[in-house]
């Protein structure tokens, strides 16, 4: 099944 | 301390009301320029982030940063007891136990007042990187919000292809397959039925609909919605407000089968 990577892989933790 | 007038109390109304199912507790961040709130939904997939500039209030009142704790299911308790029309202003000490509502009618002297305690919550923030998207595609919200209703009684999830010809909200499931396709569209008399689609190169993602119909509570708020995409990084919806003002949505594509 498709997934969804979480956002932490695309946005940066401030 | 915070003093922050808002002409008419619907706007809050909307924007919590867009936002309660997906985020429960967040820090509103009261700084000189507005009302800021960034908050993940609680499978890390999605993320809303509002921006009330000052500019949407009269008068705005904000001398240090103060956050705002607060539980959305308290706050849409609250705003219940706020007619659309009323004047909402909140208020909050520097260093804040409570936030403090006051609902003024403007026909009646009706003042209604309520506080709401508040909460310490540690929340991350996400910062997010300045993107040149692949496509941009303006369009009216209710048409969106037609399209994912329509897609979610076929499937989980919808592809959104833009490419030159248009673009393409497509789904396949048990039943069989569906899509949409939207070509550039210019209404001279009525602006908010455009449809403008802005294409550096072609682009195809897809996402779960149960979100974006979930973002599309957003649609009373904004005759416009605007899709930002590029592969392989989150899709950005985003429903622009007075004054700079915004309401946005991040949303991470699925992958692979």
């Amino acid at each position: 099944a498709p997934f969804q990577k979480d956002l932490y892989n695309y946005f940066i933790k401030t | 301390m915070l003093e922050a007038r808002l002409e008419q109390a619907n706007l809050l109304k909307k924007v919590v009301d867009a936002i309660k199912d997906l985020v429960q507790d967040c820090n509103f961040d009261c700084n000189d320029s507005g009302i800021a709130l960034q908050a993940m939904d609680n499978s890390h997939v999605a993320l809303v982030s509002m921006m009330l500039k000052s500019e949407s209030f009269s008068p705005f009142r904000c001398d240090r940063n103060i956050a705002l704790g607060i539980n959305l299911t308290s706050l849409t308790k609250v705003l219940r007891a706020a007619q659309n029309e009323d004047i909402l202003t909140l208020k909050a000490e520097d260093a804040p136990d409570v936030v403090n509502l006051v609902f003024e009618s403007a026909e009646s002297d009706r003042i209604s007042e309520y506080d709401i305690k508040l909460m310490d919550i540690d929340q991350e923030h996400l910062g997010i990187p300045e993107t040149e998207y692949a496509a941009t595609i303006s369009m009216p919200s209710a048409e969106f919000q037609r399209i994912c209703r329509d897609l979610m009684a076929l499937s989980e999830s919808v592809s959104i292809e833009c490419s030159k010809e248009g673009v393409k909200f497509a789904c396949q499931g048990d039943i069989g397959s569906g899509s949409v396709t939207l070509r550039s569209h210019t209404n001279v008399d009525k602006p908010e039925m455009n449809v403008e689609i802005d294409l550096t190169e072609p682009v195809s993602l897809t996402f779960s609909l149960k979100y974006l119909v979930g973002f599309c509570k957003a649609s009373s708020l904004s005759g416009q919605v605007k899709l930002c995409l590029s592969n392989e990084v989150p899709l950005l919806v985003e429903y622009a407000l007075a004054n700079n003002s915004y309401l946005r949505f991040y949303l991470a594509p699925k992958i692979g089968d």
